[in-house]
């Protein structure tokens, strides 16, 4: 089953 | 110090709107180029990024730096008390502990005037990287919303394809499947009902409804929803706003099978 990915794997801290 | 006059306090009734199911508490950034935001919801699935360019306020002032940390909840209780059609402006002091709204109507015989308590919020900020989408689809806002809310009633998420023939929204749940195809349409009398979609390659991505439904909660701020997709990445749906100013949401995709 498709688990949810996070935004913060994609966009990093700043 | 910050002093910043809407034309229309309905502008910030909607765009809190928009915001407050995703946000909380969030700081309103202000600079000399306007009034910026940018949140995570609780679960970190989602980001949204606000900007109100300082041209979207007149007059608009900001001589340095200033985060508003605000509760959107209670901001929300302090414009309930301005109608939409009413002037609304901002003051801050430059450290301020408060934020100062007054909403005056147009024939200038009520002023109304409100100080809302201010916040210590830390956040996290993303960057934000530039993306070239492999596909952008901009839609009719209220299309957008429908679509949404018609799958959310059968599956709790929605792949979206672009390729060749259009786009389509697919989705597969315990009652049976839908899917709603658009292609590209243009209305010369009415632009805001055009469908535009521009493709560099074919993407297909998965997203869950719910998020979705909760960025159609800015449908009232723009008559046209911009769609950007690329394999892997965030999806971003923006609302463009007068002046340049806009929000954003990003949505992460559902990751592997």
């Amino acid at each position: 089953k498709a688990g949810q990915g996070n935004i913060t794997s994609f966009f990093k801290k700043q | 110090m910050l002093e910043a006059r809407l034309e229309q306090a309905a502008l910030l009734k909607k765009v809190v709107d928009a915001i407050k199911e995703l946000v909380q508490e969030c700081n309103f950034d202000c600079n000399d180029s306007g009034i910026g935001l940018q949140a995570m919801d609780n679960s970190h699935v989602a980001l949204v990024s606000m900007f109100l360019k300082s041209e979207s306020f007149s007059p608009f002032r900001c001589d340095r730096n200033i985060a508003l940390g605000i509760n959107l909840n209670a901001l929300q209780k302090v414009l309930r008390a301005a109608q939409n059609e009413d002037i609304l402006t901002l003051k801050a002091e430059d450290a301020p502990d408060v934020v100062n709204l007054v909403f005056e109507n147009a024939t200038a015989d009520r002023i109304s005037e409100y100080d809302l308590k201010l916040m210590d919020i830390d956040q996290e900020h993303l960057g934000i990287p530039d993306t070239d989408y492999a596909a952008q689809i901009s839609m009719p806002s209220s299309e957008f919303q429908r679509i949404t809310r018609d799958l959310s009633a059968i599956s709790e998420s929605v792949t979206i394809e672009c390729n060749k023939e259009g786009v389509s929204f697919a989705c597969e749940g315990d009652i049976g499947k839908g899917n709603i195809k658009l292609r590209q349409y243009t209305n010369v009398d009415k632009p805001a009902e055009n469908v535009e979609v521009n493709m560099t390659e074919p993407v297909a991505l998965t997203f869950a409804l719910k998020y979705l439904g909760n960025f159609c909660k800015a449908s009232g701020l723009s008559e046209q929803v911009r769609l950007c997709l690329s394999n892997e990445v965030p999806l971003m749906v923006e609302y463009a706003l007068a002046n340049n100013s806009y929000i954003r949401f990003y949505l992460a995709p559902k990751i592997g099978d």
